[in-house]
């Protein structure tokens, strides 16, 4: 269970990082 | 491959390449990963997800989402805490992670962020505890669901969720597609995700 906060994380880092690049190139 | 192949990395190229590479279009895929609580009931929670989206929104033609100005302004608000959270720095109201409205299905993906399925419970719970394949399609079919995760995907404008076990989880995947059983998809997922094997 100690893993599931970091992956949330890194999935959050990620999807957010993908929402960046889409606005980006609208 | 081993065990020790099974990392975000790779989960990450797998999910990917497995909506990717689909002929069905596929609005996301989550890893659920299992492990035990602290009283060692069985748990499956979030090992990874890829968002892929909507193919409608790119056309102009799809409903990307039913909220109202009220509910946009607090995912916008959500979603500047959480970027805030993960870069460190002050939340910013022009951030352009936040700018765009926020779908229902991202919102969706991202709620599922928070989510556990504890023994047995919810679709990917019923298909891990019975090594079997959920395969939901149709709104009036998740509607009638008997798990809350499955209601609350239609909400969203999902039509199709599926739960494939595999060795270490579960594979969920969502679509506001109507998408009927698919053999290749169950064997795609099997030499994907059995790390074991």
């Amino acid at each position: 269970p100690s893993a599931v906060p970091q992956a949330r994380k890194a999935s959050l880092a990620r999807f957010l990082e993908k929402r960046k690049e889409r606005a980006m190139s609208a | 491959p081993s065990v020790a192949l099974f990392n975000q990395e790779t989960l990450q190229q797998r999910l990917q390449a497995l909506i990717e590479g689909a002929r069905e279009s596929w609005t996301y895929a989550i890893f659920w990963q299992s492990s035990y609580d602290y009283s060692g009931a069985s748990v499956l929670g979030w090992g990874d997800g890829y968002y892929k989206g909507d193919d409608d929104k790119s056309k102009g033609k799809g409903k990307t989402t039913t909220s109202s100005a009220a509910e946009q302004e607090h995912r916008k608000k959500v979603l500047r805490e959480l970027n805030s959270l993960i870069s460190g720095s002050a939340p910013s109201a022009t951030d352009e992670a936040v700018d765009e409205e926020v779908t229902d299905t991202e919102w969706f993906f991202l709620v599922s962020m928070t989510q556990s399925f504890v023994n047995g419970m919810g679709l990917a719970g019923q298909a891990f505890f019975n090594s079997t394949p959920v395969w939901v399609t149709g709104a009036d079919r998740l509607v009638g669901s008997t798990c809350d995760r499955a209601r609350q995907g239609q909400v969203f404008g999902l039509q199709t969720m599926v739960c494939i076990p595999s060795a270490n989880g579960v594979v969920e995947l969502g679509s506001t597609e109507p998408i009927f059983q698919s053999s290749d998809l169950m064997q795609k997922v099997r030499v994907l995700f059995n790390f074991d094997s």
